[in-house]
């Protein structure tokens, strides 16, 4: 039998339906999903296959082809590789408020020392109330130097503060962690285009929420514009949530994401894995 | 056709010389397509728009009016129903009353802040508050409180070690003590995966007995919503709903979810990360902005 525009209609709200479910944002969930059944029309499938089914599995293997062709990046050897030439390697960690920087940031560090990279964090969040003392008990927790200043202090200055720092100490891995902020404050985006313009990060990471809705479409696309982003950590996937994030914010940078957050541990730290975001976004 | 906002659909819609059954129906599928944009949970999306449309079809015509007027005033009612209406939500205590609140909700979703906001709220209208920091978990969670408390200009009550159970029990009697009546207990972040904590924050509940606990969601979160606030709700009776970071692009559509599995109001909306920034829920202008 043939795929024709009936039988493709109904599977394909069904389809879009799931995807919104998993909390791909509405405009991506759509995109795709009409894309993989455009691309259908007119196929012949075999008597006894279910339109559904075929739909589902062009769509996952369309979902896993569009994962896979955007170029990964591994932390860790980036950091060996940047050792090695004699230089330092700086990590920018940007995100909506509350949505796991500061954890993430100490979860990377913790990873770095476990491969015997030498850390130094900046702790470039002068605004919120005990974000320096937060980011003092992870330092002195995993071992490593905190360069903070005064709360209102120039977070740009902390971050340049620390990579200088770590060239005179030949300390490898600088992380900066900033405050959180909404995409749509344009005076705190400019402030974050300020810290990456002064400490010239080698990546620039965004932390986002696996529990957010379509909002991370657009933090996505406005934090990229705004600094460009290099990859992202997707954190709490461990909430029983299924990621479609995941998806709007790939669609959205065309970057990596480098980690999921699974916990509120050190080790809670699992690199990206195509097939398992998949097994829990489709149907 | 997404790109149609919903106020260009009910411009289209009114446009038409006669709301016939497919005007209706296409104005349907534009609400839908508005409120899973604003993050309503799919069943419900689908609940509501089926009990619109069945009304709007049904609903007599009072003279004066058109069938298509009276499909816009059944939404906008429909919603404005289902997030408690003209029902007043219980804000204002009275003086000689000694008051607990207990705030709960996922990692993130704001509650520390939110904890220093009402404060803040309650001292400006003559209350005495307190700060009680109930949070043993998150690295400088005492810090984080104690400096909110202490800008916002209330006691605070913490200690660096200890259970949250017996830290908030001592907490209420100190500050009590001190003369406050309006007694604010933070709590750690967790989420309904979290069996552990899910059973401490239950632990805390039946210990401190608060006069309410609050739910504090994040306006960002997803599909989710429903799903953890069901959680939060079989653990401790949710009294009341906050809604945080409603000052972003996020419409809160989650929190509407949650008003419907837990049955609790929201009272209020964090609208930024200062003091000030806590405004009393209004559900006809959070109904206008989750219709975008
Ligand atoms: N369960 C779980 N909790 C997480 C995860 N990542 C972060 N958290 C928790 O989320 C909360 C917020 O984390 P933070 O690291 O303070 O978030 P942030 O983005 O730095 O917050 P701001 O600096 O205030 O914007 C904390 O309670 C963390 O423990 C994760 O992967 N799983
Ligand atoms: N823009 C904005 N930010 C907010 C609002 N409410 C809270 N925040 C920010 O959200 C982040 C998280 O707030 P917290 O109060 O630490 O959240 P929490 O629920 O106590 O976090 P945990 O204790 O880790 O579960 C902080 O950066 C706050 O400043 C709001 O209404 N608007
Ligand atoms: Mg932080
Ligand atoms: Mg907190």
């Amino acid at each position: 039998k043939e795929l024709d525009e009936e039988s493709l209609s109904s599977v394909s709200e069904r389809l879009r339906l799931a995807l919104i479910e998993s909390d791909v944002a509405l405009p991506v969930a759509f995109e795709i999903v009409d894309n993989v059944v455009s691309s259908l029309k007119g196929v012949r499938i075999g008597r006894t296959e279910g339109v559904y089914q075929v739909v589902l599995r062009s769509l996952r293997e369309t979902l896993y082809k569009m994962l896979s062709s955007i170029q990964q990046v591994d932390l860790v050897s980036e950091a060996m590789k940047r050792r090695k030439e004699g230089r330092i390697f700086t990590v920018m960690f940007v995100g909506p408020n509350g949505h796991g920087k500061t954890l993430t940031v100490a979860k990377i560090a913790n990873l770095l020392l476990k491969n015997n990279l030498s850390v130094v964090l900046a702790c470039s969040d002068t605004f919120r109330a005990g974000a320096e003392e937060q980011l003092e008990v992870h330092a002195t927790r995993l071992g490593v130097k905190l360069i903070r200043h005064r709360y209102g202090a120039d977070p740009a200055a902390v971050a340049y503060d620390a990579v200088i720092h770590a060239l005179a100490r030949g300390v490898t891995c600088v992380l900066i962690d900033t405050a959180g902020r909404l995409q749509t404050d344009k005076g705190l985006m400019d402030e974050l285009r300020k810290i990456a313009r002064v400490a010239k990060p080698d990546l620039k990471v965004l932390v986002v929420d696996a529990l957010t809705g379509n909002d991370a479409y657009d933090m996505a696309i406005k934090f990229n514009e705004a600094i460009g982003i290099d990859a992202t950590v997707l954190t709490k996937v461990d909430a029983d949530v299924k990621g479609g994030a995941a998806i709007s914010i790939s669609v959205a940078t065309r970057k990596p994401i480098i980690y999921f957050g699974t916990g509120q541990g050190y080790d809670d730290l699992k690199p990206f894995d195509a097939q398992w975001l998949l097994d829990r976004i489709l149907p | 056709k997404l790109g149609t906002s919903l106020r260009e659909a009910i411009k289209k819609f009114l446009g038409r010389p006669v709301a016939d059954e497919l005007a209706v129906k296409e104005l349907i599928r534009d609400v839908q397509r508005a409120l899973l944009l604003a993050d309503v949970n799919v069943e419900l999306v689908l609940k509501i728009t089926q009990l619109i449309e069945e009304r709007a079809l049904k609903e007599p015509v009072p003279s004066g009016f058109t069938r298509r007027e009276v499909t816009l005033k059944v939404l906008y009612e429909s919603l404005v129903e289902l997030l408690g209406g003209e029902k007043q939500p219980k804000i204002l205590y009275p003086a000689n009353e000694s008051i607990t609140l207990m705030l709960v909700g996922v990692q993130g979703s704001g509650k520390t802040t939110t904890a220093a906001k009402l404060a803040w709220f309650y001292k400006s209208r003559g209350y005495r508050p307190g700060i009680v920091c109930a949070d043993t978990f998150r690295p400088g969670a005492y810090d984080q409180l104690k400096q909110l408390a202490l800008s916002v200009g209330v006691p605070f009550y913490g200690e660096r070690t200890g259970t949250s159970t017996e830290i908030a029990l001592r907490g209420i009697n100190e500050l009590k003590k001190m003369g406050c009546n309006v007694i604010i207990i933070d709590t750690a972040g967790r989420h309904k995966s979290e069996s552990t904590l899910m059973e401490e924050m239950k632990l805390l509940s039946e210990v401190i007995k608060p006069s309410e606990v609050i739910l504090v969601v994040d306006a960002t979160i997803g599909q989710q919503a429903k799903v953890q606030a069901e959680a939060f709700n079989n653990a401790t009776k949710i009294g009341s709903i906050i809604v945080t970071k409603l000052d972003g692009a996020a419409k809160g559509g989650g929190a509407l979810s949650a008003v419907v599995a837990t049955g609790a109001q929201i009272k209020f909306i964090g609208i930024g990360e200062k003091i000030d920034e806590l405004e009393i829920f209004d559900p006809p202008s959070f109904v206008s902005r989750l219709l975008g």
